[in-house]
């Protein structure tokens, strides 16, 4: 049976069927990893996220890196056209993912790049909306939580001044902003059950 | 496999560029 990771991250979907189920996970691996690490260093560039205790900092990134790169890469799914261009390069239509066992996971995600995408962040709004969503003090296995807080908080008030600044006509962006954070955990939670159902297979 | 940060070998790679250890990718 062939093996499809039809993960935007991996370089190579359709694994050559004369590997072994270890080396296309390993393949895998090495595809996601060089954008793990630029959410790591991404983190680092946080002020305040270096201070937090070294496992908080790995509890944040372990539970938000996901998040962080569905916004990085909403720009990756292209709603008019129905398609998602990995990082590869090649661009695969809709239908082509869902043959390829993408369904659910796939819809949510577009739905969420179509939302994410018409509130029309600057640069900056959307970098500091990356930050507030990965200093997220509900992650379960925070330490210092107290600390995890006022992170999050400042980069909130941030946030809020920013956004409110660009478009003081529309009171409603920040919240509408703030509302995709729990897209994103729903995002989360299904895109860990795909992976699950991965490694169990 | 329970946590599917873990089956991905998230942590590990977290920690590592946490630390500045970044391994080059072999070719």
């Amino acid at each position: 049976k062939d093996i499809v990771l039809a993960c935007p991250m991996n370089m190579f979907p359709q694994a050559e069927p004369s590997k072994t189920p270890q080396e296309i996970w390993e393949d895998f691996s090495l595809s996601f990893t060089p954008a793990v690490r630029e959410v790591v260093e991404f983190a680092k560039h946080i002020p305040g996220f270096s201070a937090l205790s070294e496992n908080d900092q790995v509890t944040l990134l372990k539970a938000g890196t996901f998040e962080v790169l569905m916004v990085r890469f909403a720009s990756l799914f292209n709603v008019k056209e129905q398609t998602v261009t990995f990082i590869s390069g090649t661009t695969y239509s809709l239908e082509a993912l869902k043959g390829m066992g993408m369904g659910g996971l796939l819809d949510t995600m577009f739905e969420f790049s179509e939302k994410l995408n018409s509130l029309e962040l600057t640069a900056e709004e959307l970098g500091l909306f990356t930050a507030v969503v990965l200093v997220s003090a509900d992650r379960s296995g925070i330490e210092n939580l107290n600390s995890v807080e006022l992170l999050q908080e400042s980069l909130i008030r941030v946030l809020r001044t920013l956004v409110s600044k660009s478009n003081p006509c529309d009171a409603s962006r920040f919240t509408k902003l703030l509302l995709k954070m729990s897209d994103l955990r729903t995002l989360n939670n299904m895109h860990s059950e795909k992976l699950l159902s991965f490694r169990i297979d | 496999f329970s946590d599917p940060a873990s089956n991905l070998g998230l942590e590990d790679i977290i920690r590592k560029a946490l630390m500045g250890n970044l391994e080059e990718r072999p070719e």
